[in-house]
């Protein structure tokens, strides 16, 4: 009520809006409302997760909304992972190797 | 060592940051990468070569399910090199036993490749003397990278659980200030460092991250950077003198 009648300054955007961008950005459109609900919950997860990785990242990266932010772990894994057998990379140890590695 | 490095300074060296779109092959287009970058260093000739033929000639079938840089290695060797983007160009999708590569002019062939010590300064030095190299990082912080230098803990991205191929173009030192937790913040200046970073190709498309490329910290063995750095090679070894067996 203090505030009433003040200029309030730029407020931080709705979910929603953000989710609203982000479609806009990426061209983004779902099939249905069902869909749409179920996105914009990852979304908010992911923005979720954003958040915590920017407070734990000890260098200069900056995390945020991307073109996979729509996107589960498990989907994104799906889409970029190199490997997709479970598993992945053999356990190829240095013992074998040591030092010499990187010579003829 | 010097101070910085960067590939994408020298023309004709790195080509244009692809998209793999649906198809899980950072592996071919890492290994791609690597063989123009020391095509043209060695041969002051730009080339681009085809990942549709890594991914229809590999012998492990279905490359847009994922591979390893080394199997595009061996396909290149196997097919005595690889033709250019422009004959045989990337499709997104793969198309196994269709492999086309005999009905196409051979553009970069390459002698052998190795494997790098899992040394940061060692990498650096081969990056520096040789040209980029391909290695294979955890990718979980990649999906919400926006830009800047990602520093992680083994906690916040695990180097032994590397799952996506990368081409190794550069690195360099930043100043940054430093970043308090949240609680510490005051109005006082921030102490500057300096952050020694890596720079990346990826293969999203290059409106992803920093155009395409990403950054990531350099000394920390930040999300498995060191566990498989691979190089192809483009001209013979130079010969050693030889020793004898007593």
């Amino acid at each position: 009520g203090s505030l009433r009648g003040q200029d309030p300054g730029p407020q931080p955007l709705e979910l929603k809006e953000v989710f609203r961008l982000f479609q806009i950005q990426y061209n983004r459109s779902y099939s249905n409302p069902a869909e749409h609900a179920r996105r914009l919950d990852i979304f908010a997860h992911n923005l979720a997760q954003a958040q915590w990785l920017q407070k734990e990242d000890l260098g200069t990266a900056e995390f945020g909304v991307t073109l996979f932010s729509d996107l589960t772990d498990e989907e994104f894994g799906q889409l970029y992972r190199h490997q997709s057998a479970a598993g992945g990379l053999p356990n190829v140890s240095k013992q074998v190797g040591s030092e010499e590695w990187g010579e003829p | 060592l010097p101070p910085t490095c960067d590939w994408r300074k020298a023309a004709g060296i790195i080509s244009s940051v692809k998209n793999q779109e649906n198809c899980n092959c950072c592996w071919a287009m890492a290994a791609a990468g690597n063989i123009e970058a020391l095509w043209g260093i060695k041969h002051h000739q730009s080339v681009e070569v085809s990942v549709q033929e890594l991914l229809d000639c590999g012998r492990c079938g279905n490359g847009c399910r994922g591979g390893f840089v080394w199997d595009a290695f061996i396909t290149v060797l196997n097919n005595s090199g690889l033709a250019s983007e422009k004959d045989y160009p990337f499709q997104g999708t793969v198309r196994t036993h269709r492999c086309l590569a005999r009905r196409h002019k051979k553009v970069a062939w390459i002698q052998d490749f190795i494997m790098l010590p899992d040394n940061e300064q060692k990498i650096a030095w081969y990056l520096a003397t040789q040209g980029p190299i391909t290695v294979t990082i955890n990718m979980k912080l990649l999906k919400q990278y926006q830009k800047g230098v990602i520093k992680a803990t083994p906690t916040t991205c695990d180097p032994r659980l590397v799952d996506h191929s990368v081409l190794l173009v550069g690195f360099g030192t930043s100043k940054s200030v430093e970043r308090k937790p949240a609680e510490a913040v005051s109005s006082q200046a921030h102490p500057q460092h300096s952050t020694p970073y890596w720079i990346l190709k990826n293969s999203w498309g290059a409106s992803w991250g920093e155009k395409g490329y990403f950054r990531l910290h350099r000394g920390s063995n930040t999300c498995g950077i060191t566990k498989y750095p691979l190089t192809a090679r483009v001209d013979q070894p130079v010969k050693k003198q030889r020793v004898s067996c007593p």
